[in-house]
């Protein structure tokens, strides 16, 4: 464990609060992407499924089970608590384009082929890509909540900080998992165009911010 | 077991 991966974990862990706590205190989950959120829940279901079987540290097993929970719990509070104001007109992105590949490629580019292992390559392959339909959603809709720009600066700074996580344990230890590097550092590119946004609109006290 | 410690990343 490096502080780089130890300050990613937060920032995820903080990002997933955000989202949670918007949607329980404002009692509502406008503007928020479900079809996103149930990719990271299928995320993080397909990855932690060695939650039983290998013991690597408390740390670990505590996060995943957290991560876990807390992500049903927005999916939950999505299209159970307050699905009257899940705003599935604007939530359309066509998941489909997403699984079909993801799935495809888990099954080409794999470490071994065993149904753990290739379940944690699709895992890592649709994070990347799971936060697509909550991107399109803000550009369908032409803006975004302060809370929810929040909620995608830290998921952003998730991945910024792993990928920094990585290159330090490239240095001091030989450590390269190319998968999760590529997979990883293709998400982060998704998250370049909002980072400018963010900084140039929403830090300038301009709360609401329009994608392109 | 290398496998399992490649993989202690969340």
């Amino acid at each position: 464990m490096n502080i780089f991966r130890l300050a990613g974990d937060m920032s995820h862990l903080v990002a997933i609060l955000i989202l949670l706590l918007k949607i329980w205190r404002s009692r509502s989950c406008a503007g928020i992407s479900g079809k996103s959120q149930v990719l990271f829940a299928l995320v993080f279901t397909t990855r932690y499924l060695d939650l039983f079987t290998s013991f690597i540290s408390a740390y670990n097993t505590v996060m995943k089970v957290v991560f876990l929970a807390l992500s049903y719990a927005t999916v939950y509070l999505i299209y159970m608590r307050f699905r009257n104001s899940y705003d599935s007109e604007n939530d359309t992105f066509r998941v489909e384009f997403l699984l079909v590949p993801v799935i495809g490629l888990s099954f080409l580019e794999n470490y071994s082929f065993t149904p753990m292992e290739i379940l944690w390559t699709f895992s890592i392959f649709l994070e990347s890509v799971a936060i697509m339909p909550q991107l399109f959603m803000i550009t369908k809709t032409g803006e975004a909540e302060s809370i929810t720009n929040h909620y995608l600066f830290f998921l952003g700074l998730y991945r910024a900080l792993y990928i920094v996580n990585w290159v330090w344990r490239y240095h001091t230890e030989g450590f390269f998992d190319q998968i999760a590097v590529v997979s990883g550092v293709v998400q982060t590119i998704f998250y370049c165009d909002f980072f400018y946004l963010y900084v140039t609109r929403v830090l300038r006290g301009r709360g609401k911010m329009s994608l392109p | 077991d290398e496998e399992a410690k490649a993989k202690d990343e969340l």
